[in-house]
């Protein structure tokens, strides 16, 4: 489903320059649970946000969906985002003046502009399977952190992408909530097709990856596949 | 250094209240680390937040330091405040506007006034401590997820305050770089006397605590002493 070459990212210039991404190569199938691991500052965000279209590459291919996305335009490139990509961001996004219900909603309404019926049934669905139906109308300063990340993980969900981008998905969560929302990505998988691509920390969803990506410092370390070393 | 009678809050009243902390006791030593652990939405924010004066019980007692918080205005709260305790936010809480060492300083500057050759020995042995001296000068959204994280946690210790409360201060952080930080966190309790209050996920948090307090839907479940069960 995702295709990068030579892939650089550099934030600033000259004494400030960060060279965040510097120079990556992989594919990742389709419906697959893969995850990028390393370091504090090893550069898993930026490529997350780049294979999400939310910034563009310094250099290098990068192919999502048949798509060249280092091609797209600003508005080329939120179509495609929203018709193909959720995300869960490290720090939730949410949008404070509406409703856990509303968060979840909003691509929905706003992006893909599914009717009332269908929304419904879709929010509701997800927010049971999250374990925050009697949350939905909260909003997110009355939430826990682990509720506010459950809404990001069910807004991410709610319109059956071909590929899901989770920035640390489970980090605010216990044990078995935790498991609850990977099993739901898990099922999403198998029954969708969806692509599930992690950053993280967690032993629990590496655990899960088919494939893992080491980052250090900007570079690949090291690939690791289910079942070998 | 903390006690708790009977301590309870409810948000919201009617149909929408919620009970957050439904009657807890617990003492806490000085110069301890002690943990709160507990599913999603099972109180442990709300708890810290109570200790930390920036939130009111609905009702109990509650003893920081020697002074009833529950009886402090709020004037008095924040020069309390100020005065003893560090935090550490779930979600960082950092000031855009500021760079990391502006944000690390400015307890120093704007709630204890210290001169300015104090101020900049402390944040820089601070953010080197953090292994983030070289992010220095830059803003909140110019870091990874475990930098702000970084700068949140030296923020909170550069007053040298007598009780820390940490919420999640690991959540983001890879194995190394999260020892790291409890490294320094146990040294300043060895050092100053500086009792740190958890709440967390983490294991390797739970394994450092010497009394683990666990929470489940605003009750206390469970008490762990180290060395016991
Ligand atoms: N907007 C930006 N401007 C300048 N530098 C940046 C910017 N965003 C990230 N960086 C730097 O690029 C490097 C990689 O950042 P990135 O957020 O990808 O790391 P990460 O692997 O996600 O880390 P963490 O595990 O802490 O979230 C870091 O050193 C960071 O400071
Ligand atoms: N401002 C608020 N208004 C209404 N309800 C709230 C508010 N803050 C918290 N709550 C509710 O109180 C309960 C306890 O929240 P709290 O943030 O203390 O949980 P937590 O143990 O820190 O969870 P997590 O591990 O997810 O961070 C939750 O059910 C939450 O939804
Ligand atoms: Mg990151
Ligand atoms: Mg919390």
């Amino acid at each position: 489903l995702v295709n990068a070459e030579n892939l650089l990212k550099t934030y600033g210039s000259g004494e400030v320059e960060v060279k965040a991404i510097r120079g990556v190569n992989f594919d990742i199938e389709p419906a697959s649970f893969v995850s990028f691991v390393g370091p504090s500052g090893s550069g898993k965000t930026t490529l997350l946000n780049m294979i999400g279209c939310l910034d563009t590459p310094t250099d290098g291919n990068l192919t999502v969906a048949d798509t060249d996305v280092t091609k797209l335009d600003r508005n080329s490139s939120a179509r495609f985002r929203g018709d193909n990509i959720g995300f869960i961001f490290q720090d939730f996004n949410l949008i404070p003046v509406l409703t856990a219900y509303e968060n979840i909603e909003y691509p929905l309404l706003m992006v893909q502009n599914r009717p009332a019926v269908e929304r419904k049934q879709r929010v509701m669905s997800l927010l049971e399977a999250a374990g925050i139906a009697d949350m939905k109308d909260k909003f997110p300063d009355q939430l826990s952190g682990g509720q506010k990340q459950r809404v990001a993980v069910a807004r991410a969900l709610v319109t059956d992408p071909k590929l899901v981008l989770a920035d640390e998905p489970t980090a605010n969560l216990d044990h078995a909530t935790a498991r609850n929302i990977l099993n739901l990505m898990k099922e999403m998988r198998d029954s969708s097709g969806t692509t599930f691509i992690f950053s993280t920390h967690d032993p629990k969803v590496m655990a899960e990856a088919e494939v893992t990506f080491t980052l250090e410092d900007g570079l690949l370390k090291g690939i690791r596949q289910e079942g070998g070393e």
